[in-house]
């Protein structure tokens, strides 16, 4: 997971 | 298939051309509209004399720019955030490039072979700076290819949702999930161009191959980039963009 953390988070965050 | 009444494949059809219109990046009139907008000679010359390492630094931004809004689209395609986060960055991880260069196809003006990038039209000359060439060329023969085909920005939808939904992604956990997502996406591009009367592009897609061919490309060019300048790439290059590629 940490190898993807800036997709985990565009992923997690709400459609903005 | 999940999809199996009309209605929901035309409730499909309206989420997923909705979805790319949200996160399109560039309306189609405004790119329309740029095309008479030139780099003058003055500005082609100054994109040459960039060192490599700058004007990789810029590709690898305006690159990172178009995935975001890619990622975005995928999270509103109904059906992706239903599936398990690790089949998420899979899909994404192997397709968000390959919708980028499916998405360039309108940013791409066959009458004069330029591309629109950072503001003005341009041709492949204007990247001479990156050394690749041979990549350079091999994508805007791709967008030539594909704009011969004059999808509308509906098909482009649903072709990019097919592009990135694909099931045959190498390390996908919950394949049938995916393959299910599919094959509702399959019905919904189809009865699209069969009400539309296009079935005739279906047979004139360009072949899996070559997308994955373009991007393989990419990832040998980044690597011999890396190798020579690891610190550019290290500390200057978008964190996204190292997540997906380095």
């Amino acid at each position: 997971q940490e190898k993807h953390r800036i997709l985990h988070k565009l992923l997690q965050n709400g459609n903005s | 298939a999940p999809y199996a009444s009309l209605t929901e494949i035309e409730h499909l059809v309206q989420n997923v051309c909705k979805s790319y219109r949200e996160t399109c990046q560039l309306r189609l009139e405004e790119l329309l509209r740029q095309r008479a907008n030139l780099f003058s000679r003055e500005e082609v010359s100054s994109y040459q004399r960039k060192s490599e390492w700058e004007m990789w630094e810029r590709c690898a931004h305006r690159l990172t720019e178009a995935i975001q809004h890619v990622v975005e689209f995928a999270k509103r395609l109904s059906g992706f955030m239903e599936l398990c986060q690790n089949d998420q960055i899979i899909l994404l991880k192997a397709g968000a490039m390959e919708v980028v260069l499916v998405r360039m196809c309108r940013a791409y003006n066959a009458d004069n072979h330029t591309v629109f990038f950072e503001g003005k039209y341009g041709g492949v000359e204007l990247f001479r700076a990156l050394g690749c060439g041979e990549l350079i060329g091999s994508i805007f023969d791709f967008s030539h290819s594909l704009s011969a085909l004059r999808l509308s920005e509906d098909e482009i939808a649903l072709y990019t949702a097919l592009v990135l939904i694909n099931a045959n992604r190498p390390g996908l956990q919950e394949k049938r999930k995916v393959e299910q997502l599919q094959c509702s996406l399959e019905l919904a591009f189809h009865h699209h161009l069969c009400k539309t009367h296009r079935q005739g592009v279906l047979a004139q897609l360009p072949p899996k191959g070559r997308l994955r061919s373009l991007c393989s490309q990419h990832l040998e060019k980044l690597q011999v980039f890396q190798h020579l300048h690891p610190i550019v790439v290290q500390a200057a290059f978008p964190p996204l963009y190292k997540e997906l590629f380095s």
